[in-house]
Formats: C-alpha cells, structure tokens, sequence
C-alpha cells in the first residue's frame, strides 16, 4: 500500500515545483496575452516513496516534464494518450493539488529503462519507450 | 514571495478514498509494466553474495541507461531488445561419474513469466568455467542442445544448439547461443525449457561438465549458471483513450 507521504515531504515538492513556477528558475512558457502562461515542470516519480524498491533494482525514480497553464496543443478526449499522459494523469489523482492534469501532447519523449524482480524472483530489465517527455506542443 | 500575487492555477479539488490509491498504484505499475508484489525473498545476508544473473542485469541495465558510449563491455543483443528476462534453472540433472556414457549436465527453467506476443531476438545461456587439471592442455568441445521431448524408456529428443572449444584450463563465462530453441518454447512457455550439455576432449571421449571445470548448483551465488532472453516488445506504446 502507498505510504502517504509525509507532510513535509509534500510541502518540499511543492516548494519544488511552485518555486519553479514562481521563481522561473527552470520553466519557460507563453501564452496568450493575460492568460496563465503554460509552463513546463519537473514530475519526479520517485519508486521510492511509492514503496517499491523491494521489487525495483534501478532506478530509484525518475524525472519527467510535464505542462500547466494555457497550451497549444490540449490533449483531449478523442486523442491517444501516451504512456506518459497515463502516467501523468495517474498521479494527478493521487496528489490533486501537487500534480495538474494532462493538458499537452507531448511531441518529444525518451525511454526509461527499469530493473526489477518479476513474481518468480527472476530479474527483469525493461526499455519502456514514449515515456519522458522532453518537450511538448508548447514548447 | 516571488510572483505571489499570481495565484496559482487551481487544479479539480479531487479527493481519493483510501481504497483509491491502491488501484492507481496497480495502473501505474501496469504503465510500467512492473508486475504485482514479486515473492517475498529473504534479504541478502552480509556474506551472501548477489546472484549472478542479478549481476549480469545490471551491468546490462548501466549498458543501456549510458548509452552515450562510457565504459563497460559491448552488449551486442541490447539495441534490438525492449524486455531482457534472466532466469535461473529451477532443476539440474547430472549423468556423470560411475554411470554410462556419454555424461551429461541438463538445466530446467521455467519459463511461465513471459508476456504473451513477445518476439525473442536473442537467448544465451551462461555458464561459469572454472580451470580444468584433468586432463591438463586439452581442448575440449562444449555442445549444447534442447531437450525437446522427454521418453520415459528411451533416450530424450534432443535439437542441437551450439558448439563451443575451449581449452581445459580455460576460465570465465561460457556464452551459448540457445536462440533457435525459442521457436518452440514461445509457442508453449507453459512447459519448462530443458538444456542438456556435453563435454567432449578432442579425442572424442565425453568427460564429466563438472570435471571439466563447469559449475552448476554447487556454485558460489555470483557464479550460478543463468540464461537469457532478449524481446522486442510487440504491445504497442500507445495505449487506447478510456
């Protein structure tokens, strides 16, 4: 079962991701004028915090760049979506407040490679394809 | 403060019940492609130490998350592969010394965890060799082949796999080639993969594997004898709208 995060832990990743979106540090974006620009993010999955080191060998998480505010190219209904936007999309519903809704198709993405026990111990490395995004249509 | 007067966007206040994240996590891991909960092992004790094809992985995994080119030796399957499987044998038969000839060393594995559809673009099986002193400089002749069905009053059938010389005192791991036996194992991975191995001098005379310095079971963890499957995986990436 997922351990919630701890309080603090939840307010570090917020500050993460709010001082990015405040401070600018690492995010870029447009958007028409007067409208919340979009912005790129960092999504850190982290198997760490999800509890699943015993069966994950490597990595401990991984980063991803994902979208808020007004974008270009919206994901909608009738599209796709990319392992990626799952993902995302999952997460958002587990940390609503920390983590917005898919709104961008992603047009960039990179693999993540996984190293993990399967259920008979035997060991498992996995290249799972489209799953970071690096850039999306806003960007 | 920064820009705090720019109030953040505000995201669909979405509650989940306790239940909730349970499911998510199990669609995340299906993202992932991570199974369930593997089988609880027994943490690996101070002495004990990492299984070889846990070892094998990992090396295989830095290969392929540095793939800029840095260190580490040539992994020639990896580029074509999206899923490598290790697996350890699950039962070793020997026929050796003080019974008939020729002698022989066979290794199960089972094989029920791979995906369905996947294509196997390569297989190895791996095995540690020790130096061999008896006899001393000889060349030796490493055959390998599939037990394709099984008799319980004759001989087992048996398909050809690979063929490697080496000499006695040769050390490391032996590398065989067992890719042409996945034509049968895919259609029925249900059924355990069988591998028999024979040591030949070169004066045609068949020696025991064990004396001929290969290690089986009795083998320190890190040099267990393990294979390999490479796949390309054939599900595609992108995954139908709900």
């Amino acid at each position: 079962t997922a351990r919630p995060l701890k309080k603090q832990q939840l307010n570090h990743i917020n500050q993460l991701l709010h001082s990015n979106t405040y401070l600018g540090i690492s995010d870029d974006g447009h958007g028409s004028h007067g409208r919340e620009v979009c912005r790129r993010h960092e999504l850190y999955v982290s198997f760490r915090d999800l509890g699943w080191l015993d069966s994950v060998i490597a990595p401990q998480g991984y980063s991803a760049y994902y979208c808020a505010g007004e974008c270009i190219y919206p994901l909608n209904s009738c599209m796709n979506s990319t392992n990626h936007a799952t993902m995302q999309a999952l997460v958002h519903l587990m940390k609503p407040d920390v983590i917005p809704k898919v709104c961008c198709v992603p047009t960039e993405l990179s693999a993540i490679s996984l190293l993990y026990y399967d259920r008979n111990n035997n060991v498992i490395l996995r290249r799972e394809r489209n799953m970071v995004v690096q850039a999306c249509g806003c960007h | 403060g920064g820009h705090l007067s720019r109030a953040p966007h505000v995201f669909p206040q979405r509650r989940l019940g306790v239940r909730e994240p349970r499911d998510v996590q199990r669609e995340i891991r299906e993202v992932l492609g991570l199974p369930g909960r593997p089988r609880s092992r027994a943490p690996l004790g101070a002495a004990q130490q990492p299984a070889s094809a846990p070892l094998f992985m990992l090396d295989l995994y830095r290969a392929m998350t540095d793939d800029s080119g840095g260190g580490g030796p040539p992994q020639p399957h990896l580029d074509r592969a999206d899923l490598i499987m290790s697996f350890v044998n699950i039962v070793e038969r020997d026929r050796t010394l003080g019974s008939q000839e020729p002698h022989w060393k066979e290794f199960h594995f089972d094989l029920t965890q791979i995906p369905a559809g996947e294509a196997v673009t390569a297989a190895e099986f791996r095995i540690y060799k020790e130096p061999s002193i008896h006899p001393l400089n000889t060349t030796l002749h490493i055959s390998m082949f599939e037990v394709v069905q099984e008799h319980s009053n004759r001989e087992s059938d048996l398909f050809f796999l690979d063929l490697q010389t080496l000499r006695s005192e040769d050390e490391g791991w032996l590398v065989l080639d067992i890719t042409a036996a996945s034509d049968r194992w895919l259609p029925n991975h249900h059924r355990d993969l069988g591998l028999r191995l024979y040591v030949e001098t070169a004066d045609g005379h068949s020696m025991d594997p064990g004396l001929a310095g290969l290690l089986g079971r009795q083998a320190p963890h890190s040099r267990q004898p393990f294979m390999v499957g490479f796949f390309r995986a054939s599900r595609s990436s992108v995954r139908t709208p709900r």
